[in-house]
């Protein structure tokens, strides 16, 4: 399943319908600080399920809508949606015949969230099953942040085998 | 599944070994296992940068510790490959010879593995078959642009 | 004591607002006091920089953060200068315009306070008066000596 | 009171008695990874009197001596020292006449710290007494360790009052 889009609307200071198509298997996001390279990071950890909000370096999670800026005002809606390439069917079973799957995430200020896979409403979970066993889930090891790499050798004990299970 | 798991420990411990001695140009380092139970134990990390006899993780560098995370993260990777990585700066503490070596392996890593990750570092650009630059020209609003190596050094000092 | 600890907050505020704006080339940011009684409310850091609205400190970028930061040890600084400051990478997160305005900043501040600071970046080590060069020739064994610029760039790729 | 010398011996990586010369108000530590920088930082840290071995990156403080390389045995003893400029005569009073104050801690494995000043043993608040109030000591705001710059601005608002008291 090759990651080949990325869209954000609303999710922090990407207040505009964003479309990044990833060409390549070595993706390099590149810009000044405080221009939203973490921001997209964090949006597909986001839309992957991620449940903290601390994890967003916010206080709760309607803080990754846009709240607004000089010449912006706040909104009230999020989204975040992944395209995959699934053409060698390798997706789980009940999504496998699809060519390409989008796994998408919307957050209404005050209401919350909801997940689709393909347009259709799915639970979070339904979403982390995509994902299972490859480190793309929770806790996992795939997704790196800003100043976080040392926590993986640093980590207890059972951390560290919940990586190993993860793998297995 | 307890047979399941030991193979695994064994195989990802081979490749952290591995992975560790081309990182660091030598050196040794391995997964313990902290009790007899592998179902419920924990697991412990030991690493010796060359030349080296430190007795615990912590001690070692920022750099080093960087290092020895990538090591672990791709020995998973080499068994069971996520479909795609993201790392956020995690190059950002290495010298000019452990960038190299990273992104060498993160170059061999990706044949199996799609890789996103933010750089401020040159090297870590250079080996990208694609850069996405991120701006704000209008504050607080990010947009995003397709840009070659030579723009990007135009874009850092522009602000 | 309380009429001291006023007036050091209010010059402390004064100094970090200051700062801010110079190493952010505009926007705002200051102090503020949790509650009405100072000998024993907490202090919080407002910080926005220019063009944004952000109302929170967590959801800063990284080089934002050490910006904010540094703006406000050097705002204690100003007022109390300390005999010297140890900085380890400090600036690693910073890109390339506000590595300048940092150690610019550093420059200025050294007037009053000696600064001892570990970097990888060329623009903070152009900047240093005296550059001490840390090697492990022999593997596990610091040793010092004392270093040009141009020995520097040699010496990190020779590992 | 400027700082003029550092001297380690036994100390983390700096098995050898080493003296660092300072000649000027910015100087820069360089080298590659690994190799002793932010053990010269601790060394100061150490020194001024930090009590905690978490903040020396050890599990307890006899690991801040020497222990071993690939050639060279453990030893069983280590030692900082911290030589000032006080020719302007600003050092608290019962020092204020010294043209040099030297600050060192020694420290032997299984039989903790001494402190001296100017070779005087003297008791570890005597060496934070020196510092009062110039941001050096304890958790004070003029050590930055390496990833730490913004725990500064992220810290609990009754630390950010304490960072004012210092500097009152
Ligand atoms: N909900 C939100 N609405 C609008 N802007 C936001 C929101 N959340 C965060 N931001 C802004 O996003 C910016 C941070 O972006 P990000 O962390 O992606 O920067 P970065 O490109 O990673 O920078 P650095 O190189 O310093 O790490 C902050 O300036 C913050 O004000
Ligand atoms: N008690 C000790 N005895 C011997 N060596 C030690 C001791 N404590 C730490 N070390 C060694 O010191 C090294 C770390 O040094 P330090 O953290 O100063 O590196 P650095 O120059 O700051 O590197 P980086 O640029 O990666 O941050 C480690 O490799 C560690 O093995
Ligand atoms: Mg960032
Ligand atoms: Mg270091």
């Amino acid at each position: 399943m090759r990651l080949i889009q990325l869209k954000l609307a609303g999710f922090k200071s990407f207040v505009d319908p964003t479309t990044i198509q990833l060409q390549g298997q070595r993706v390099g996001i590149v810009g000044p600080n405080g221009c939203g390279k973490s921001n997209i990071m964090e949006a597909v950890k986001w839309v992957l399920g991620e449940s903290s909000a601390k994890e967003m370096r916010s206080e709760n999670m309607d803080s990754v809508i846009f709240n607004g800026s000089e010449n912006r005002k706040p909104i009230s809606r999020a989204s975040v949606e992944l395209i995959f390439d699934n053409s060698l069917g390798k997706a789980p079973t009940e999504w496998s015949q699809y060519a390409e799957i989008s796994v998408k995430r919307v957050i209404e200020r005050e209401k919350g969230s909801t997940y689709y896979i393909n347009n259709l409403a799915v639970r979070r979970k339904d979403v982390a099953d995509l994902f299972l066993g490859t480190g793309l889930g929770g806790r996992g090891y795939a997704i790196i942040g800003q100043n976080t790499i040392s926590q993986i050798i640093e980590a207890k004990p059972e951390e560290l085998r919940n990586y190993l299970e993860e793998a297995a | 599944t307890r047979d399941r798991l030991i193979a695994t420990f064994n195989e990802v411990n081979k490749n952290f070994t591995e992975f560790f001695k081309i990182l660091f140009n030598g050196g040794q380092a391995q997964l313990e296992l902290l009790g007899q139970e592998i179902l419920d134990t924990g697991i412990q990390v030991t690493a010796q940068p060359p030349g080296k006899k430190n007795t615990t993780i912590s001690q070692l560098s920022g750099g080093e510790k960087a290092l020895t995370a990538t090591a672990l993260v791709f020995a998973l990777f080499k068994l069971n490959p996520a479909p795609f990585c993201l790392m956020d700066e995690v190059d950002s503490p290495l010298d000019d010879s452990n960038t190299l070596r990273f992104t060498n392996m993160v170059t061999e890593m990706s044949k199996n593995t799609q890789f996103l990750y933010v750089s401020h570092n040159k090297l870590a650009m250079e080996m990208a078959q694609q850069l996405i630059g991120v701006t704000m020209q209008e504050s607080g609003v990010s947009r995003i642009v397709e840009v070659s190596l030579e723009e990007v050094e135009k874009m850092e000092l522009a602000n």
